[in-house]
């Protein structure tokens, strides 16, 4: 039990910590807004209890693939449309 | 080509779905362009297995991670029915393949095409009402916080990390846009989507592009 509750509490931490590191993040990247309501905006949202190496872990795990340029020679109408 | 254009409008895109603590966003924009095609072409909008992808394509790592380019191919040359996600439900970690019988429901690809369209912004917009929905590989380091509005800047291309699908654009205001799927739940960015500065390859939207036809 004792094991458990100083687990959780050393998990609250972290995850205050990665709070206060998402807001000083945050406020650097609408610092750039024009506040025009068009440039993003960014703000405390479900992923602001993360670090950005752990959210990097979980969440950006597409891996690319080297792809042909695309030119005018490939005729889209040659292929089987949907 | 219209100045906006959207695939939600003709009913054709299944609802924002939520990957959870699995790195399986390749398989969610492989699956959603081929949920978009097969409504497109049978007239149907069903949800398909993602989990089914995550399972059973051999050649990417599941939740650990994969390539949709990669998970097209293994589709195509498989010939892999995918069935309904009713029947083969997420579960948010990489499982033992199930396999079905071949008299079962289940949507198989003919083939599929992927390209580096950057600088080719403009001829995306055509292919996507030519194709459907496009499957892209893009830099999603600051969409950790993102709320809404479109995506000019703090984005890179040449860092690809994350799959999502384009559904649209928007070219009728001051900035023009990309209306981009995520599969990070409803209650991310704008009901589940995000909003891309069409023009200037923002977060290497036009770097790896797919489509899949039926």
């Amino acid at each position: 039990s004792f094991s458990r509750h100083f687990r959780s509490s050393q998990q609250e931490e972290k995850e205050e910590a990665a709070k206060w590191e998402s807001i000083l993040r945050i406020r650097r990247l609408n610092s750039l807004s024009n506040g025009d309501n068009t440039t993003a905006f960014y703000g405390m949202n479900q992923f602001s209890h993360l670090f950005p190496e752990e959210f990097r872990a979980i969440y950006l795990q597409s891996k690319s693939s080297k792809v042909p340029k695309f030119t005018p020679e490939v005729r889209v109408e040659e292929i089987d449309k949907p | 080509l219209p100045a906006k254009f959207d695939w939600r409008d003709k009913g054709i895109v299944t609802k924002v779905r939520n990957q959870g603590v699995c790195g399986g966003c390749w398989a969610f924009s492989v699956v959603g362009i081929i949920e978009s095609v097969h409504a497109i072409k049978r007239n149907v909008l069903e949800e398909l297995s993602v989990q089914q992808v995550i399972d059973c394509s051999y050649i990417n790592s599941g939740c650990r991670g994969g390539s949709p380019v990669g998970a097209l191919g293994w589709i195509n040359q498989t010939r892999v029915k995918l069935v309904r996600d009713s029947e083969y439900h997420f579960q948010a970690e990489t499982g033992l393949c199930r396999y079905f019988s071949r008299a079962d429901f289940g949507v198989s690809i003919k083939g599929y095409a992927a390209y580096d369209l950057s600088d080719q912004e403009d001829k995306m917009k055509k292919l996507l009402l030519e194709w459907g929905p496009l499957a892209v590989v893009v830099d999603a380091a600051s969409w950790q916080d993102y709320l809404g509005g479109i995506i000019q800047y703090h984005c890179s291309s040449g860092e690809p990390n994350h799959a999502v699908l384009i559904t649209g654009y928007d070219t009728t205001g001051s900035i023009p846009f990309w209306i981009v799927k995520n599969s990070w739940g409803p209650a991310w960015g704008i009901d589940g989507y995000v909003r891309i500065k069409i023009g200037s390859n923002v977060c290497g939207i036009a770097d790896e592009v797919s489509a899949a036809f039926l």
